[in-house]
């Protein structure tokens, strides 16, 4: 069946959407069969971001790949019990619907602790994590001392992805790969860029994850998303009036050097 | 009573826990009275960046400004409505114990529709919206045509807005004044900035918002959240190893900018 990549981080604007959506394309472009599904369906970012992509091929006459792709829509009940009943089913249908037929599913998660986000952790063998280089970001992880860098204490959302890993291993004895990837980093190095890199190098000792290479901020990964294109895709284009850029060219290689560092199941090096 | 001024945006990461903070302790420093509310109670930021401060403020002996606060914890239930009525009393206790002895209450609320979130909108008289230059996240508030930046339709975040005012003005003709301001800006213009500027600038007459001057990209409105310091504090220290910079005074500058755009109930300019 399809290997699962989750982007999960339930800090907002860590940039899950959009690894989300370069993450699907890139595989897709590598000729893997892909699908994604949305989980945030209240704020559809992914969803939204393939309908462009779907809208600009037609429109533009373009050849686009384009993942096979599902959200489940938000469900309001009076009894939380029931709600989640229903949100089960339909992520349970949907992926029934697209696990033998695919390489990869690609899952998008919200900003948010939600029956589905705690799901979709239990399912992944691959945990895509972005973070803001900010402590802010590194707080939902862990507290740090301030002085020190040492770990005070484990903060909600490591404690779900230890929980997630901890129920997906005494399910069926997989282990869930976690991988960190700083995000909308600045090109210059400061204190702080210095102080996170410390941070999450003595976290990911004690939580599990590896660390990626960053990627960088770079207007080239949000500027396309009304057209639904991204940094791997052409985008020299007259009626967008583009043309090549040195930065077009960098982002598809920090993207690509994520897909490697996740050391998928791929026929590559 | 106390003016009630909500940090909301359902778009994650949009700046809303360091816009709140950062307002909160510039109207200290201008000599009001402000309390603060955090509704974000999984995630805390605002409560953690407050705790910081009391504790380094302790630790170093530096008096600092710390507003009085409270959050509203997570409540589980099984029914949704029990949860809710739950949520409302905990908030206008809350409200109650405060609202009488302070100029200004500053809530933060969580990127992510929840029922607190809309109450928050409900009661608020300055609505601050921080948003990223992004067309990800202008599309929680509208959809526009690619090409034309013609408002396509209305999105739920904006919808949100304008049935929270709606409430409002039935309940009390009282009228919110919604404020959007773009945040981490980077210095250099480029042609998605010029885009984003456009599309607000449509969407500010048609949903009934001003448009604040921006908030630049700075570390500074990060780097010392571990201690619990602004861009408002002096940051010149020993122990941090920090000395004064431009990128602080401009910071700072930003900030009283924004309260000045607020057309805040206060004896200023
Ligand atoms: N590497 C990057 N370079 C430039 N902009 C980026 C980058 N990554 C993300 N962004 C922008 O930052 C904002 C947050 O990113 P995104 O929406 O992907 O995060 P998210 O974690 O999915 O947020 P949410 O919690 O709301 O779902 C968006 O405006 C997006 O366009
Ligand atoms: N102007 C700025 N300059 C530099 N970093 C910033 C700025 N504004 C916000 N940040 C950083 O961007 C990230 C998102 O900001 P913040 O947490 O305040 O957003 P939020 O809207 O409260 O997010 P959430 O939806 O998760 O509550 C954080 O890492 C924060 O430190
Ligand atoms: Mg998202
Ligand atoms: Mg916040």
């Amino acid at each position: 069946t399809a290997h699962v990549i989750v982007c999960g981080n339930e800090k907002g604007g860590s940039g899950k959407s959009t690894t989300a959506v370069h993450l699907a394309i890139a595989l897709l472009k590598m000729g893997h069969r892909v699908a994604t599904v949305d989980l945030d369906g209240r704020q559809l970012s992914m969803t939204r971001y393939l309908e462009n992509r779907r809208r600009w091929a037609a429109a533009s006459g373009n050849q686009l790949e384009i993942p096979q792709h599902f959200h489940v829509p938000p469900v309001r009940r009076n009894s939380v019990g029931e709600a989640e009943r229903s949100e089960f089913k339909a992520l349970m249908e949907g992926l029934a619907e697209i696990e033998y037929r695919h390489d990869f599913i690609v899952i998008d998660t919200p900003g948010s602790d939600t029956y589905l986000n705690r799901l979709a952790h239990r399912i992944c063998d691959t945990l895509v994590t972005p973070l803001n280089d900010s402590l802010v970001d590194f707080d939902v992880l862990a507290r740090v001392d301030a002085v020190s860098n040492e770990v005070i204490e484990i903060s909600q959302y490591a404690e779900s992805v230890r929980d997630a890993r901890r129920e997906r291993r005494n399910a069926d004895n997989a282990m869930l790969d976690w991988v960190v990837v700083r995000n909308r980093m600045a090109f210059i190095n400061s204190r702080n860029e210095t102080k996170v890199d410390a941070c999450l190098r003595k976290l990911s000792a004690q939580l599990g994850f590896r660390i990626s290479d960053g990627i960088s901020e770079r207007v080239i990964f949000r500027e396309f998303f009304p057209v639904g294109l991204t940094a791997l895709d052409e985008l020299e284009d007259r009626v967008l009036g583009t043309r090549p850029t040195l930065s077009h060219l960098a982002a598809r290689q920090e993207i690509r050097r994520l897909v490697q560092t996740l050391r998928l199941p791929i026929g590559e090096d």
